[in-house]
């Protein structure tokens, strides 16, 4: 028997749209840690690592560890279906093979619920070492949104180098080139607005653009991202919720052949 | 020419 309550559906309807789009079909893992999920895109170069914490919930109840397989576009769907400021309640009756989706409007005077079918997925968990990392740089999850997005219009592929002052960002495209330096700045209004690095030694990798665009997906996840290198690492680009969680992405870098 | 490496190259499975 499983049921988790969440006072906020919105997080979880973000959470969906945030990756449906990169993978398709996943695990959801249900212990007594959270509710989380491992998965990679179609081409093995992008993972992504969901973490909900179980006390971040109003109510969770876990009997035993479970693995719940849901298409991540038909999840989306149904969750659409539910208000931001809705309670939504996960229910899955062990060895079932659906899971339900209860909604309840903040004044309780509507109560939908929605029936998925879980499908089998045969998908591989990889293990992510934890790593010490030689540059980190916590910087406005939607400024580096705009950053990505800029870029991937001119080309393919985005440098990113971090060096003790800040960090660039750089491409290369048919029609010229565009370098962006968002120097370290803590003197900021809006503490999400900070650039900070925390850096052991400069790094500088080359990423595919479509891919940290889709990252950016998340970006109403959190105020800030946090964005991790080391040389000959996949980078990991976080978005930390609060009080519950994180998504991580990892995308593995380009290397020169 | 920049070469597009794999996750399962840095990850193991479990």
């Amino acid at each position: 028997m499983l049921e988790l309550r969440l006072t906020q559906a919105g997080l979880l309807k973000k959470v969906l749209e945030s990756i449906k789009d990169l993978v398709t079909d996943a695990n959801f893992d249900c212990s007594a840690t959270g509710f989380s999920l491992q998965a990679m895109d179609s081409s093995h170069v992008a993972l992504v690592a969901l973490l909900l914490r179980s006390d971040g919930f109003e109510h969770y109840r876990c009997d035993h560890n479970i693995s719940m397989g849901m298409n991540l576009g038909n999840m989306a769907k149904m969750l659409r279906c539910a208000s931001d400021d809705d309670t939504v309640t996960i229910k899955a009756d062990d060895g079932s093979d659906t899971v339900t989706f209860m909604f309840e409007s903040p004044s309780q005077d509507k109560i939908s619920d929605y029936e998925m079918k879980l499908m089998d997925i045969d998908s591989e968990h990889l293990g992510i070492p934890e790593a010490e990392y030689q540059a980190i740089v916590r910087m406005s999850a939607s400024e580096f949104a705009r950053i990505c997005k800029d870029l991937g219009t001119i080309g393919d592929t985005v440098i990113i180098s971090v060096t003790k002052e800040g960090v660039q960002f750089s491409t290369k495209g048919d029609i010229g080139t565009a370098n962006i330096i968002c120097r370290k700045n803590t003197a900021v209004d809006k503490k999400e607005e900070a650039t900070v690095i925390e850096m052991a030694e400069p790094v500088s990798l080359t990423f595919a653009s479509r891919y940290l665009i889709a990252f950016t997906k998340a970006t109403p996840l959190a105020g800030q991202v946090t964005i991790s290198m080391s040389y000959d690492m996949p980078i990991v680009v976080e978005y930390k919720m609060e009080t519950m969680g994180y998504m991580r992405f990892y995308l593995a870098p380009k290397i020169e052949e | 020419v920049n070469q597009q490496r794999h996750i399962t190259s840095f990850f193991s499975k479990t």
